[in-house]
Formats: C-alpha cells, structure tokens, sequence
C-alpha cells in the first residue's frame, strides 16, 4: 500500500534498435532484460522529432501547439501557459522528486534551470562531462575517451561517463549493415525531406564534400555512422544495466516502477536522411516500456536479483524471454498520465480545448487499461 | 474508436525547400508545418501554412502531402498522396 518510487530513464536520440524490439544485429541485453519484466509498446511515437519540443511535450503532457514550443527558444511558462509537469505534478503529491543529467532540454526551453525549482526537490545535477556533448567530434567517432578528459563522474548513487570506443568491437564494419531503403524516395515531398545539416556540419562529413542537399553518404562512411550508433546503444544498455542493477542491490526493485523511453528516434541513412528532424516512423518510433512490480512482473523475493548486471561483451549471451507486449499505436504524451495512473495518483482530466489557461490536464491518453492482465488478475499468487 | 489507436506528430519548415535550416528552424522562420496522423494501416502527412505570430496551421493552404500504407509499403518509401487526392480522409481522424 506504500507509494511506489518512480525512476524514470529519459535516453536521448534512441530508435527502437534493441533485442527487445527485434533487432538481431544490436547487443541491448540490459535492456532487454527490463523488456522481459516490462510491459513494452511496439508502436509508440513522439510528437515531434527533436529534443527540447518533444521532452516538454511529454513532460507536460501537451502537444507541441499548446506547448507553442517548436524550436529551442522559448521557455512554455512564459510564452504558452503555466503547465504543469510530470515531476512537478509527483512532488506536489508528496514525492521528492530529482534530475539527473538531461531530462528537460538545457537552456531557455527550460529556462535555464531545468524548470526548477518548479518541477525538482532539489537542484538538478549534471556531470561536468556534460559540456562536451557538442565539442568538436568526429561524426563516425563521438565515443572516443581521449576526447574527453573526464570520462567518470561520482555523486552519491550516480555514476554518469562517455561512450568508450570500445563498444566498436561489438559491431565489426564487416558486419555491418546499411539501411534497406538508403535512396531519397522518388515520390518524396522537398518539403519533407530533412538535410541533416547538423551531421554535414561534422568535421569528418564535411572532408566528403557532399553536394546539399540531396549528395549521399559514401557507403562504407554509412557503415561506420551505423557502427558507432550501435556502439552508443550498447554503450547505453550498459549504463541502464548498472542503474537497474543499483535498484537490486538497494532491495528497492520491489517498490520502483521503471519508465524508459527515448526523446524521438533517429534516422539512420533511411530514405537518404540522417539524424532527426522529420515524420519519418524511423525518426518518431521510440522505444517505450514499463516496469510496474507485482504487475508486470512477480514481486522479487528476499535477496532475489530482477536486475542482474549483463556484460554485453560476454561472448554468449542467453537470448531474454520477451516480456508482454502491446502493438496499439501510442504517444509518448501518454506518458504523464499513465505514470500518474500507475503510481496510484488522480490522473488529470483531458484538457479543454484550448487549456492555455489550464495548469494541468492531459492531451493524451492513459495506457493504465494495458496493464489489466487477466491471467494475473486469475493468478493466486499475483493477486497475493 | 478509432482515435484510441492514432499517434500524431508534427515538424516545421521554414520553406518548401530544403535549406541551411530547414532542420530546426526557429519560431520566426516557420512557414509551414507538416502534421501526421498515423494508425496501424498507414500514415497520412499534410504540409500546410503556418503562421508564427498566432500560431495557426492554415488547412486550406497545403504545401504538400505524404500518404504511406504500412501493409504494402512499411519503411515509408512510396508516397501514395497523389493517388488518394480527391479521396478525403474521414474528418474524425483529422487533427
């Protein structure tokens, strides 16, 4: 009857390229194993295929035209409404609520603060290694440590580092693939098409001399992009994999539901585009699962781990038992409300239209109604 | 009801073409807004005027449109748009 914990893993750019949703060449078992205890959401999609518009979006649970937010430059309290947030919404219900790393986009959108102290007990924290995500890196190689000089960073209970180069190893070139449909389709609207401008602006992408701004990658180029996002991805499955890990050894898996979702997905030389920035599926699809104990899974017993640390450089890996599964299509704007739902708390009402002057109310859905397993519910044990 | 199986997004441009920011383009650039709808059967996108001062999307005024059947072209490569024109699509699933 206690109130659940909420741990809420925000990944930044990830398609649903892991085991858990089908991906055969990807090393995701961490991640695959939260899978396995989750409830996962083939269909999910974001409302807006890049960062800051789509984190406030979800966060607030409002589309991008209530938000008004659709590039980097405003902060929505100010220029839209005062909404309300997910954390905002579970520390006014009595929960101590903390960021770290980014879950609001940095900068205005957040007014430079994270949207504290509105939405966190206590000030965000950030690794300092956070200043290099955008320093002058290699676009085939935004993983190598030399770049960066701190490459651990230690609070209490956080442990937050760079993608090391290493997790190359895992997806040697010769086996790596290229998109099924590299050629910008013929039938495709200019209008529509995405120039990847930020990619031709990396300095190894720009040494190609790529014609703007339709000129294709070289292919074995491609390769080496599709390389270092698949070692970031389990580079990534290893961080979750720590985390997760924590939760076990901490004895507090029994009383955390687990959300893990992605911003948008990202476009991996699909249609001739890299990067975000479109309504492709392949930029907008995300992963999307949750964790909810007793529910989703059996409650783990006295020193049971649910969350075992797998090292995806083992050489065998067992393949995990997928986890139940929902194929509806989704928004990740259902994600405000269904936290709330599954944390016990009142979900929000459906938003009025317009509801600028609404502080908290929902556009989208709760997804709670996915959770009522009526095997479970038939289960003895379960319904103990 | 069909609108308990419909995911939407949307994506601004600052023109017709592409160009230097056509992938993020800022508040006061945006000249049109593409908006999808998307079921498990296909994906419907229209691009249409945007005003950035009031914020409207203009119905009336489309740039463009994409229309992709999921079971007969899944990776979105074959834009059917111009064959369904004239075949509007139910008013309950527009945006």
């Amino acid at each position: 009857t206690a109130p659940l914990n909420v741990l809420l893993i925000i990944v930044d750019d990830l398609r649903p390229s892991l085991g858990c949703y089908g991906d055969k060449l990807v090393r995701s078992p961490n991640i695959d194993q939260l899978a396995s205890h989750s409830l996962l959401f083939q269909n999910a999609f974001a409302q807006q295929a890049v960062c800051a518009p789509s984190r406030v979006s979800f966060l607030t649970g409002r589309r991008p035209d209530t938000t008004r937010l659709y590039d980097f430059h405003s902060y929505w309290r100010v220029h839209a409404g005062n909404f309300s947030t997910i954390p905002q919404y579970f520390k006014e219900n009595g929960y101590v609520t903390m960021s770290v790393g980014k879950v609001f986009h940095p900068g205005i959108s957040s007014n430079y603060s994270d949207d504290s102290p509105y939405s966190w007990s206590i000030p965000p924290y950030h690794p300092s290694s956070e200043k290099y995500e955008n320093a002058k890196v290699r676009m085939r190689d935004p993983a190598s440590p030399s770049l960066v000089p701190l490459l651990k960073e230690r609070q209490p209970g956080v442990f937050v580092c760079f993608s090391p180069k290493e997790f190359q190893k895992l997806y040697p070139l010769e086996n790596m693939t290229l998109a099924p449909d590299p050629q910008v389709p013929a039938g495709l609207p200019s209008v529509a098409y995405n120039p990847w401008m930020d990619i031709r602006q990396r300095e190894d992408v720009q040494a190609l001399n790529l014609s703007v701004p339709y000129g294709p990658i070289p292919v074995d180029f491609q390769r080496k992009i599709r390389q270092s996002y698949f070692a970031s991805v389990s580079y990534l499955d290893t961080q979750v994999g720590h985390l997760l890990s924590a939760l076990d050894d901490f004895q507090l898996a029994n009383s955390t539901i687990v959300a893990f979702v992605s911003d948008h997905g990202w476009a991996l030389g699909e249609h001739g585009e890299w990067a975000k920035y479109s309504n492709f599926d392949v930029t907008t699809r995300v992963p999307l699962m949750f964790y909810v104990p007793g529910k989703t899974a059996p409650l783990p017993e006295a020193g049971e781990k649910l969350f075992p640390y797998i090292d995806p450089f083992d050489s065998v890996l067992e393949l995990t038992e997928p986890g139940r599964q929902v194929t509806d299509l989704v928004e990740l704007l259902s994600l405000s409300p269904t936290l709330s739902g599954l944390a016990g708390l009142q979900v929000p009402p459906r938003c009025p239209i317009p509801s600028f002057h609404v502080e908290r109310c929902r556009e989208g859905q709760s997804l709670v109604k996915h959770f009522r397993f009526q095997d479970l519910e038939e289960d003895p044990y379960f319904r103990g | 009801n069909p609108r308990e199986s419909i995911a939407y997004s949307q994506y601004p441009r600052p023109a017709d073409s592409p160009q230097w920011n056509s992938d993020k383009p800022s508040l006061k650039d945006i000249k049109v807004m593409g908006y999808s709808i998307r079921t498990i059967d296909y994906r419907y996108t229209v691009w249409v005027g945007f005003n950035p001062h009031d914020f409207l999307a203009n119905f009336s005024d489309v740039h463009a449109g994409e229309l992709y059947f999921v079971g007969s072209d899944p990776l979105q490569d074959h834009n059917m748009y111009n064959d369904s024109q004239g075949r509007d699509l139910p008013r309950s699933l527009m945006p």
